[in-house]
């Protein structure tokens, strides 16, 4: 009974949610929720280094303000929730 | 607690709201009554009424979509955003907008409310036994007519307590066919379907012809999601069929395989590997109540907050006894004010046998105030032998039956209680009324009686005063039935007459009296009474009750005495 699981994973069709890595989910929720301010022209990545917003997203959901991506802050992003933005840009 | 920059919020406290479509996942009176719940949360704290309009524009516009549902904000499939709402204003400020791509539960599991049975409408009860088998969901065991059904309590066997679940089979929702069931097979296009389709339309939504020929009698309805069907993926709708064969492992239960994020899905044909027909399996599902209740926060100016516990925390949790955080209240108060006065509906007089003392009648005068006095009623009365009732109608939420000085009471739960005299609480009225109406903005309650009427505002009494007044002709001699229409419009009927009544004015509008049958066409044009109920229509003659839905349309015939008064 400990045979190990095959994990392999299989895109369904019409699955709206796609298997985003946790960079894209961040980058697509702290837009989304008005951390980031959509007009901001930095690249993909400054978003996640971009440790204000983090915090900012940290503070607002109640979580500690470590300002990086940790697992507790995408545990939180994956949560079902409300669509108003947290912070009007 | 956060609200919007520059405090948006309505500027007046009677804020009404619209129902603009409905959810395949629950019936649509669960639907209505979680929405009324969760404008309750709000009206408990402050000031602010929530009245429901069925048609026309109204502050809060509520409504189902998927994806891109028309606005801006597209939503995002199952799970992840679940709702949103825009802040008080005009046009789409202060609407709420419900992702359909969820399943909408009561939060724990499904909200399955059956029909016909003889359990009322009773709430299935999940696991239920029949024949010593367990069952977790409906079931088409020991039928041949394939309509899922399912107990209303834990022991068929036993109780013999059942009621049919929602399906295709048995009735369909909005469209245009009232409700009827699916026909099938049924021609759309030319061509031959033999379940429910969401071809021809863009917004996913399932449908079914309730003829056999779309293409000739333009007659659909939409199809109430079945307990056992998936959510999401690309066969919404459909029932998962179990064994189905993944990646060459045959499954006969949901599964997460395949999946990174644990969500458990099934195959809705026999071969995923062939078909790829998919979708999610039925979860606790999300609780309407609590999402709206959040939603109409938004739609009342509070912002998000960041307390976990409180209501406006923009993560969804479920709370089985939900009460508002402290957090929620100040916001809200903030905005409107803290609720003001006694409650609107005074404790009941209690009954004595020491002394019956007869109310004297106030002499009428334009103006008077009435004092309640303790009375004897024989309680033996019972409202269930009652052929003919003088007057139905609904004040504060109640169902009133009126009847040679007495009355009784409907409450929302179905309870019957009275009698109670009709002196003991409006004593400048005659024993006998012929119909009665609360205006809904001013709660101002009218009695008619022959050539007469009273108005009622909490205990002060405003007549007798002659309905001539109103505008109605001098040689009416009664006026039947009263139903309002929104926007202080009643409709008063005679027979085949009815007028409109401006509240305001307290005039007849002009262009009236109108034929009752040239609008309601259906119901009996000799009523004994006509009055509004739960935003239906309803024409009583005899014991019997013809009830027509918001499209006009006669959608139910039935007792008085057993489905209105509960006996």
């Amino acid at each position: 009974w400990c045979l190990p699981l095959k994990s392999v994973y299989v895109t369904f069709p019409g699955d709206v949610i796609k298997n985003m890595t946790n960079t894209q989910l961040a980058d697509e929720y702290l837009k989304r929720y008005g951390y980031i301010d959509v007009l901001q022209k930095s690249g993909l990545q400054a978003v996640v280094s971009n440790s204000k917003a983090l915090k900012k997203l940290q503070r607002q959901l109640g979580l500690k303000e470590t300002g990086s991506l940790d697992q507790t802050t995408v545990d939180a992003m994956k949560q079902p929730r409300c669509g108003v933005p947290d912070i009007r840009n | 607690y956060q609200t919007f920059t520059g405090d948006l919020k309505w500027d007046h406290n009677d804020v009404t709201y619209r129902i603009l479509n409905y959810s395949p996942d629950m019936d649509a009176s669960l639907i209505d009554d979680a929405f009324a719940r969760a404008f309750k949360v709000w009206s408990e704290v402050t000031p602010l009424k929530f009245t429901r309009l069925y048609d026309g524009t109204a502050d809060i516009m509520i409504s189902f979509g998927k994806a891109d549902h028309g606005d801006p904000y597209p939503f995002d499939g199952k799970d992840g955003l679940l709702a949103h709402a825009y802040p008080p204003g005009e046009g789409i400020q202060g609407d709420a907008h419900f992702d359909d791509d969820e399943y909408w539960t009561l939060g724990s599991g499904p909200a399955i409310q059956t029909r016909y049975g003889n359990a009322d409408g009773a709430m299935c009860h999940f696991p239920f036994l029949f024949e010593g088998t367990s069952y977790s969901t409906c079931t088409t065991e020991g039928r041949t007519d394939g309509l899922p059904w399912c107990a209303t309590t834990a022991d068929y066997d036993k109780d013999k307590k059942y009621g049919f679940c929602p399906s295709e089979l048995l009735f369909t929702f909005d469209g245009n066919s009232n409700e009827a069931p699916c026909v099938f097979p049924f021609v759309f296009l030319g061509q031959k379907y033999d379940s429910c389709t969401t071809d021809g339309r863009n917004d996913g939504y399932r449908w079914c012809a309730t003829t056999s020929n779309f293409d000739t009698d333009k007659k659909y309805g939409f199809c109430p999601n079945r307990d056992t069907a998936v959510i999401g993926g690309n066969s919404e709708g459909e029932p998962c069929q179990f064994p189905f064969t993944f990646l060459g492992t045959e499954y006969s239960s949901c599964t997460s395989e395949g999946r990174s994020d644990g969500k458990l899905w099934c195959a809705t044909t026999s071969n995923y590997d062939t078909d790829a027909k998919w979708g999610f399996c039925p979860d606790r599902g999300y609780s309407l109540f609590l999402v709206a209740a959040h939603e109409f926060g938004h739609a009342l100016g509070l912002d998000h907050s960041n307390i976990k516990d409180a209501l406006m925390y923009p993560m969804y949790k479920y709370i089985k006894d939900f009460s508002l955080h402290h957090d929620d209240i100040e916001g809200i108060q903030y905005l409107y004010g803290p609720k003001t006065g006694p409650d609107p509906t005074p404790p009941e007089p209690q009954f004595t046998t020491s002394s019956p003392i007869m109310p004297t009648k106030s002499t009428p005068s334009e103006k008077t105030t009435t004092v309640s006095t303790t009375v004897h009623v024989d309680p033996a009365q019972d409202a269930c032998q009652i052929k003919e009732f003088d007057a139905i109608t609904e004040i504060q939420k109640e169902l009133h039956f009126f009847k040679d000085g007495h009355y009784w009471k409907i409450s929302n739960k179905g309870e019957r209680k009275g009698p109670f005299l009709i002196s003991e609480k409006w004593p400048a009225l005659p024993a006998v009324i012929n119909t009665a109406f609360e205006d809904q903005l001013t709660k101002k309650i009218y009695f008619f009686a022959e050539k007469q009427f009273w108005v009622y505002t909490g205990n002060e009494v405003f007549g007798p005063r002659k309905i001539e007044k109103l505008g109605l002709p001098s040689n009416l001699d009664r006026v039947d039935g009263a139903v309002q229409r929104g926007k202080g419009k009643v409709l008063l009927f005679n027979g085949e007459n009815f007028w409109r009544l401006d509240v305001k004015s307290q005039m007849i509008d002009r262009g009236y009296p109108r034929f009752t049958d040239s609008v309601f066409g259906g119901v009996p044009i000799d009523s004994h009474d006509v009055f509004l109920y739960k935003g239906f229509f309803y024409f009583c003659r005899e014991n019997f009750y013809w009830r027509m839905n918001a499209r006009r349309q006669v959608d139910r015939v039935g007792y008085v005495k057993y489905d209105l008064l509960k006996c």
